[in-house]
């Protein structure tokens, strides 16, 4: 396969060391305008196994200056590429794996007792022998943090237009619709060039896609749930705070509905086996808003039961809720001031954080725990379509 | 008695905001 490689990264002039029958060095110039699509066939993280061998030649021959050159120009070069990408999902996701995968080599590799209890004998051959890279390795786990707020940008990016009209208007169950309140109007947005509104499937399909991407990467798997925690929380954020802002959907139908896509979601979350990300945890608040649209509002047993299960909605919410609630048609009675001021008077001992609205902007803080490869050095192919001709076994 | 390893050499880096402006400056200097 013809690959244009538009741009090298010359890491290490071609040197000679000692053939050692049980090392592998490689000397290499990584293309870092590579397209991660040229290495769907290859082992996932290549880059960075490659670029590990590279580090681990210049440590081999004591050679600091190189090892310096080498980690300033690969951290230069993926910042480069991602700031020229920053909106390409695969792309950031590419280098987010990457750059992981090297951060765990230079740990799996650095000799230190902690890191080395799942090596192999034959991997810890492939240790660092002269060079201590803690400092390095501080500076690829920023770098990692960097790249991770890109990709969830990216992804939020993709996601945002599509949630309100999936989760709050479009009508997954049939048939519901005849009982929309009066007064009901599909969102002006969604409604703006015809058929811009989205239905559930396209957010699932959207989150498959990013799945399936960050998967073939071999993105490490702790990153991957975290990655659809976040994005549940900012689907749980961005319906919420339309459901507090908008009278029109504040209805017993839209509970249902909302009940509906929830449970559609955790099952594709339990589908994909993501079901530990703590992603429908996230969501509690709009559960719990779906429900309290559905539960009866009459009562003193009414409003305990509300308070009761209303404990990821502040006091504000759950009154605003209350008070833009629309009944489905004549029979159904308005929610009285009396009973919202019955919900007050239970909930008054909470002591609520003030603001009404979710941070739909919210970042949860992301870990990357130590995730070591089973993979030897020495079993890696380097493929042709790289046109890594310098590519020495040593 | 079996030869301890050399301590490795700690390496100090730059941080990532000292190298963005190490490479502002090599962009700047270079034509």
């Amino acid at each position: 396969r013809q690959v244009t490689v538009q741009r090298k990264m010359r890491i290490l002039t071609a040197s000679t060391v000692p053939h050692r029958s049980n090392s592998c060095h490689l000397l290499l110039s990584l293309p870092l305008d590579l397209k991660p699509q040229m290495l769907s066939g290859a082992v996932p993280c290549l880059p960075a196994y490659i670029l590990y061998m590279c580090i681990r030649h210049a440590d081999y021959t004591n050679d600091d200056l190189k090892v310096h050159s080498l980690l300033t120009s690969t951290i230069n070069g993926i910042k480069k590429v991602l700031k020229k990408h920053n909106d390409d999902f695969e792309m950031t996701s590419f280098w987010l794996s990457n750059t992981c995968r090297l951060l765990h080599c230079l740990k799996q590799y650095s000799g230190d007792e902690g890191f080395m209890t799942q090596n192999t004998a034959k991997q810890n051959e492939h240790c660092l022998k002269n060079f201590d890279l803690t400092e390095y390795r501080q500076v690829l786990s920023d770098l990692s943090i960097q790249i991770y707020q890109q990709l969830i940008k990216i992804a939020e990016g993709m996601l945002q237009p599509m949630i309100v009209s999936a989760m709050l208007e479009n009508e997954s169950i049939q048939g519901l619709s005849g009982v929309k309140p009066t007064g009901y109007r599909k969102r002006s947005s969604s409604m703006a060039d015809g058929d811009n509104s989205y239905c559930l499937e396209a957010i699932i399909r959207q989150m498959n896609a990013f799945h399936t991407v960050m998967c073939d990467q071999g993105l490490d798997p702790e990153i991957v749930l975290q990655v659809f925690k976040q994005l549940f929380y900012m689907i749980n954020a961005v319906t919420l705070n339309n459901l507090l802002l908008r009278k029109d959907v504040c209805s017993w139908s839209t509970g249902m509905q909302l009940r509906y896509n929830i449970s559609q979601l955790e099952e594709w979350l339990r589908g994909r086996n993501l079901h530990q990300s703590g992603a429908v945890q996230t969501m509690e608040p709009l559960i719990q808003a779906a429900q309290l649209l559905q539960l009866k509002k009459k009562t003193q047993e009414d409003a305990e039961a509300i308070c009761s299960l209303s404990t990821s909605l502040s006091t504000q919410q759950i009154v605003k809720i209350l008070n833009l609630y629309t009944p489905l048609n004549e029979f159904e009675e308005r929610v009285t001031v009396a009973f919202i001021r019955t919900i007050q008077a239970q909930l008054q001992e909470r002591n609520d954080p003030q603001q009404l609205l979710l941070d739909a902007k919210h970042m949860f803080p992301v870990v990357f725990p130590f995730n070591p490869s089973s993979l030897t050095m020495d079993s890696i192919h380097i493929p042709a379509c790289l046109n890594l001709e310098f590519l020495k076994e040593v | 008695s079996a030869q301890r390893p050399r301590p490795r050499v700690l390496l100090k880096a730059p941080t990532l905001a000292e190298m963005e402006e190490m490479n502002t400056s090599e962009e700047e200097e270079s034509p």
